[in-house]
């Protein structure tokens, strides 16, 4: 463990606390995902199959299961309880154009073609595009709630503290993971541009909308 | 067998 990788995982743990605190505080789920959310659900669920098999550390398996349960927890919130303030017609992005092709790859593209090993690998290359559903809403209502920008900053800091983890791990551990590396890439660049407006507007107070 | 990877992160 290393400064970096807990720093990430504390900024992780920080954005899915903000996303379910906003949705239980206001009672309303206006400018949120669902189908980001459920691909969230999907990312946990498939990639910590382990806790059932194997015990690495007590934070290892805490923070698994509170993933999960506040994963779970805040899809029931959208789906269930404040339903009505769901926006479905603004969250109109085909998912199933990204679950299947990720799957495609994950058998295809593996460290061991074994159940869990897979089930892995198809975690980390869908984590890389989950809150593609999320983006898009945005680019559609043209506008997001200072708190949702919070949200999508801590996620996305999370994977970019992430690599700089792996750089460190590399030198120091000579251990890479090249699948999550690229992965973990390609996460943070769909990123980019929404932290260039987090940036230039938000941090200057100033409400994120992107040019109709 | 061939070593299979312990993912130690999250």
């Amino acid at each position: 463990m290393n400064i970096f990788r807990l720093t990430g995982d504390l900024s992780h743990l920080a954005a899915i606390i903000i996303l379910l605190l906003k949705i239980w505080k206001t009672r309303s789920c206006a400018g949120i995902s669902g189908k980001s959310q459920i691909l969230f659900a999907i990312v946990f669920t498939t990639r910590y199959l382990d806790l059932l098999s194997s015990f690495i550390s007590l934070y290892n398996t805490s923070m698994k299961v509170i993933y999960i349960g506040c994963a779970y927890a805040t899809v029931y919130l959208i789906y269930m309880k404040f339903r009505a303030t769901y926006d479905g017609n603004h969250d109109s992005f085909r998912v199933e154009f990204l679950v299947v092709p990720v799957g495609g790859l994950a058998v295809l593209i593996n460290h061991d073609f074994s159940f869990l090993e897979i089930l892995w690998t198809f975690s980390i290359y869908l984590e890389s595009v989950a809150i593609l559903p999320q983006l898009f809403m945005i680019s559609k209502t043209g506008e997001a709630e200072t708190i949702t920008t919070h949200y999508l900053f801590c996620l996305g800091l999370y994977r970019a503290l992430y690599i700089v983890n792996w750089i460190w791990r590399y030198y120091f551990e000579a251990f890479f993971d090249l699948i999550a590396i690229v992965a973990g890439v390609v996460q943070t660049i769909l990123y980019c541009d929404f932290f260039y407006l987090y940036v230039t507007k938000v941090l200057k107070g100033k409400k994120l909308s992107l040019p109709a | 067998r061939e070593f299979v990877f312990q993912h130690d992160e999250l």
